[in-house]
């Protein structure tokens, strides 16, 4: 509850709507509101009039920033509403944020209006927020199947210590609304980022080959990239990952970084200074910041402009100081420009025509220190951007300290 | 993984938007940035006590995650104003 518990000292409450959302049909709106004090109204002895004129006391209003309160809104996503608890003048009242997108269904391309409603007037009762989750008071949003929507107990509990239970046996607390509402599906597909509550379960993947040994003289990679100053290392399921912060090389699964993603990466690259990391797989590939998978992805790669006949690409590495990329592709490779964005003419070339002392596919690429290191099978070469001429050549595990 | 820069001064502004709004975080300008510091981590905890996050007191990426989540404008918690 709010400090010093205010509620309403009588049992019939009034509520009168200012205003609609052009996002919705009037008659939805009303309906969503009402379902919303029906909530309520079912598991305490409370009652719920609308009026259509003068001052109730629950006012419910659509509005955008600033709106005569000291609680401005603050535009898409974020704040969505709020509501005062009981009490005189503004006590009571509930604000929508018009920025929003609200919607009668249940999907992730609005925020559903009974929800929010039924959120709002736990508030407008004199509910604070929950910590319980699940709960309709638990302060964020969350989309969920409305049909038959029912009270958790922590909300009944809270509503019910400031009014008590309904007066007669009404129905029981659970509310059983007819499943007259169409709920749009909510898309098939999981949301590809984790939200921050869902812990990845352990999931118990078809067993993965087991992590080779760092320093396996054998070692070989499937694709190695830069990522905000540290190294990733690549093979199966695994990763590597290399830091200039701590001396110990970290072990991790692809899985523990980002949990949609398949394992078994063809290649990978980072565009340092967008952020981003781009993987690819077959001919797929994903754009990554940090720890979320960028809206839209997985893209076909000839997006980028690969001819059809390019079904997978073996390695891919940035040149930071051109901003090109180049993309090998058995013996030859391609240079994107990663500011038009496009496959730059005359391309694909021959990788032992411009490389000198790379003849051959290459497994995984990365740039370092003015270095480009090119993996083949368990060997690293390392090349010389400007002259493009082959250094030396070590071990593929090298970097990890054996 | 470390995080770029200036995305760091960006989270660490909407961090203290958030708990200003939803946890009564006063920034008071001390001499001492240290001061500053521990009382941000302080509401941290507080908000990540609230949502069952491991409370570390640091701004974490599923601390900032769930900050970014859309919600309810009202304080989680509030000396009555």
């Amino acid at each position: 509850t709010f400090p010093q518990r205010p509620t309403w000292k009588k049992e019939d409450v009034t509520y009168r709507i200012l205003n609609y959302t052009p996002d919705m049909l009037q008659a939805d709106v009303e309906e969503a509101i009402a379902r919303a004090f029906q909530l309520w109204s079912s598991v305490t002895p409370l009652r719920f009039t609308r009026v259509y004129g003068g001052q109730a006391d629950i006012m419910i209003s659509f509005a955008a920033g600033f709106h005569g309160d000291f609680y401005s809104f603050d535009g898409p996503g974020g704040t969505l509403a709020h509501a005062y608890p009981p009490g005189a003048g503004i006590g009571g009242d509930a604000h929508f944020d018009e920025d929003e997108n609200w919607t009668k269904f249940t999907t992730y391309s609005g925020y559903n209006l009974f929800l929010v409603t039924a959120h709002e007037l736990g508030h407008s009762l004199g509910l604070g927020h929950s910590n319980v989750f699940g709960a309709l008071m638990y302060p964020i949003y969350m989309a969920t199947d409305t049909r038959n929507y029912q009270l958790h107990q922590d909300d009944i509990d809270g509503i019910q210590a400031l009014y008590g239970p309904p007066k007669e046996s009404s129905a029981p607390p659970t509310k059983a609304f007819p499943p007259q509402e169409p709920t749009e599906m909510i898309p098939a597909e999981a949301p590809t980022e984790m939200s921050p509550r869902e812990e990845p379960t352990e999931m118990t993947p078809s067993k993965p080959p087991q992590r080779p040994d760092d320093c396996d003289p054998h070692l070989t990679f499937d694709a190695i990239t830069t990522l905000r100053g540290e190294t990733l290392f690549f093979k199966d399921s695994y990763v590597w990952r290399r830091s200039p912060y701590f001396s110990e090389i970290e072990r991790d699964t692809i899985f523990s970084f980002w949990p949609s993603l398949i394992a078994g990466f063809d290649a990978a690259y980072e565009v340092d200074n967008k952020d981003r990391v781009l993987f690819f797989k077959d001919d797929q590939y994903w754009a990554v910041s940090g720890y979320s998978i960028d809206p839209g992805f997985p893209k076909p790669i000839q997006n980028l402009g690969f001819p059809t006949s390019v079904r997978k690409i073996d390695a891919a590495v940035h040149n930071r100081n051109t901003k090109r990329t180049y993309f090998f592709v058995g013996n030859k490779y391609w240079s994107f420009n990663e500011n038009t964005q496009s496959m730059e003419r005359g391309y694909p070339r021959k990788i032992a025509a411009d490389f000198r002392g790379i003849s051959h596919p290459i497994d995984a690429a990365l740039q370092k220190n003015g270095y480009f290191y090119f993996f083949h099978g368990s060997k690293q070469y390392e090349v010389d951007i400007k002259k493009k001429k082959l250094i030396r050549i070590m071990k593929s595990n090298s970097w990890f300290n054996c | 993984f470390p995080v770029a820069p200036e995305k760091e001064k960006e989270d660490m502004q909407f961090a203290k938007k958030y708990l200003e709004n939803f946890y009564e975080f006063k920034e008071e300008k001390t001499l001492f940035k240290a001061k500053d510091l521990n009382q941000m981590s302080d509401k941290i905890r507080e908000m990540q006590s609230f949502f069952g996050l491991e409370v570390t007191g640091e701004l974490n990426p599923k601390t900032l995650d769930m900050m970014k989540q859309p919600r309810c404008g009202i304080p989680d918690v509030r000396s009555y104003s």
